[in-house]
C-alpha cells in the first residue's frame, strides 16, 4: 500500500 | 485497532486532561515546560495536515483534531493567559529548541517513507515527537523535585508512546505486510528518554501516589 494508506495510526 | 493502541491513546488523552486541568483549576504553570508544549503542536499540526485528505478512520480523524486543539490551546495559555503567563520562567525554561527542530527537519527531508513533501513533513513530526519531552525532562532536573501533578502528566505522555511501542510489536507479528522503521525508531528513543523518569516515578510513587518525585 502507498506510504499515505499506511499512515492509520495517530 | 489493538489493545495497545487503544490504551496507548488513552493515555495520551489522559496526559492532555492531567495538564489541562493542571494549568486551568491549579491556575499556575509552574514546572511545566512551554518549549516542550510549543514543539507538540508543531508536531501535531504538522503529522495531522493529512487530516483534510487522509481519512482511515472517524476515531483517528477526531482525536487529530482534539489533539491540535488541546496542543495549541495550552500553548495559548501559558504563553498569554493570566495568571498563567506570569508562572511561566523563561529563564528556566530555555532549552534551546531549534537544537531539536533543525536535525528533525534535516532527518524528514532525507529519511521519508516517499519523496513528497507530505511525507518529509509526517517523517520530521515523528523525529520531533521523540525529542520534543527533552526541554521538560531539563526543566524537572532542573528544579529537582517534581510537583505531583506533573509527574503523571509525564509518566501518561510516557506510557502512551510505551504502548505503541507493544502495538507495534503485535501488529508485526499479526499483520503481515506491517512495516513502519521511521516509528519504531523513533517511538523506541522517545520511550527510552522516559526511561530515568519512570525509575524515580516508581520509587516516589510506592510509598503513595501523591509523594513528588525527588531527581537526582
Amino acid at each position: 500500500c502507498t506510504a499515505l494508506e499506511s499512515k492509520d495510526e495517530l | 485497532m489493538n489493545i495497545f493502541r487503544f490504551l496507548g491513546d488513552m493515555s495520551h488523552i489522559l496526559s492532555f486532561v492531567i495538564l489541562l486541568l493542571k494549568i486551568t483549576q491549579g491556575k499556575s504553570a509552574a514546572g511545566i515546560s512551554l518549549r516542550t508544549q510549543e514543539l507538540y503542536m508543531i508536531v501535531f499540526c504538522s503529522r495531522y495536515l493529512d487530516l483534510f485528505w487522509n481519512f482511515s478512520s472517524l476515531y483517528n480523524s477526531f482525536l487529530k483534531v482534539v489533539f491540535i486543539a488541546c496542543s495549541s490551546a495550552i500553548v495559548y495559555i501559558i504563553r498569554f493567559k493570566s495568571p498563567q503567563k506570569d508562572t511561566w520562567n523563561p529563564e528556566l525554561d530555555n532549552f534551546p529548541i531549534q537544537y531539536l527542530i533543525g536535525p528533525c527537519a534535516v532527518a524528514g527531508l532525507l529519511i521519508n517513507q516517499d519523496w513528497t513533501p507530505f511525507e518529509m513533513i509526517w517523517a520530521f513530526s515523528i523525529y520531533l515527537e521523540a525529542v520534543a519531552i527533552l526541554p521538560q525532562l531539563f526543566l524537572l532536573q532542573k528544579q529537582g523535585e517534581v510537583e505531583n501533578l506533573t509527574s503523571h502528566y509525564v509518566a501518561a505522555l510516557g506510557a502512551y508512546r510505551g504502548l505503541y511501542l507493544m502495538n507495534w510489536v503485535y501488529r508485526y507479528f499479526t499483520e503481515d505486510d506491517y512495516l513502519q522503521r521511521i516509528v519504531w525508531f523513533a517511538g523506541t528513543v522517545q520511550t527510552g528518554l522516559y526511561i530515568d523518569f519512570f525509575y524515580h516515578y516508581y520509587q516516589s510513587k510506592r510509598g503513595g501516589l501523591s509523594r513528588p518525585v525527588k531527581l537526582p
